[in-house]
């Protein structure tokens, strides 16, 4: 564990707590895709199915445990919830995510690096988590007045995303044989998808204006 | 063999 991949944790992790924060004192979920975080709880059931045959470490473990928890207590949330349901952009949030659920799962059953149900189901939340937000950045577009929660959910998320990329340039410099090309291609993917909204939430914050992005 | 990578990645 380096610092730039705790730091990149802890990034992932608080940009849950504002949005559960966010929707929870608000009671409301304005802005918020249900479909980004659909998508997200697909990743993570497929991605930490290893819960249940290897032991890495109680950290480890533990922030499973919370990533999964916290996205289905989302979801529940907006489909369900009595308040917060109503607040929901159904009109808006219309992003089809069934075509990237399935090219990401072809693209897993082609390149991977074993051909086994667990190891083909992880590295399809891998190129899944590369493209999970765009619903999101979707909806924000469509959104004229973005509040600065949801704008610093996907400010936190991109951070994550940028700080793994230092992990693993610093990894690769520090431990003989680490190397993980699958994932290093989809997490630069990942990251480029973050940088017009950086540029656009950068200078809304130097200029001190609220966020929007032009559609 | 089996037991495939170990990700100790989040």
């Amino acid at each position: 564990m380096n610092i730039f991949r705790l730091a990149g944790d802890m990034m992932h992790l608080f940009s849950i707590i504002v949005l559960l924060l966010k929707i929870n004192a608000t009671r409301s979920c304005r802005g918020v895709s249900l479909k980004t975080q659909e998508l997200y709880a697909i990743v993570f059931v497929c991605r930490y199915l290893d819960l249940f045959t290897s032991f890495i470490s109680l950290y480890n473990t533990t922030m499973k445990l919370i990533f999964l928890l916290s996205t289905f207590t989302i979801i529940y949330w907006m489909r369900f919830h009595k308040v917060i349901r109503v607040t929901y952009d159904r009109e808006q949030d219309t992003f089809r995510y069934q075509f990237l659920i399935l090219p990401c799962f072809l693209l897993a059953l082609v390149l991977n690096n074993e051909f086994s149900a667990m190891e083909v189901l992880w590295t399809f939340s891998i190129y899944l988590e590369a493209v999970a937000i765009l619903p999101q950045l979707v909806l924000l577009q469509r959104t004229n007045n973005i509040d600065n929660l949801t704008g610093n959910y996907v400010f936190l998320l991109g951070s994550y995303r940028a700080l793994y990329i230092l992990n693993w340039i610093y990894r690769f410099m520090t431990e003989p044989n680490y190397r993980q090309y699958l994932v290093w291609i989809s997490g630069i993917v990942q990251t480029i998808v973050y940088i017009d909204f950086f540029y656009y939430y950068i200078r809304s914050w130097r200029n001190n204006e609220k966020l929007s992005l032009p559609a | 063999p089996g037991e495939g990578p170990v990700h100790d990645e989040l």
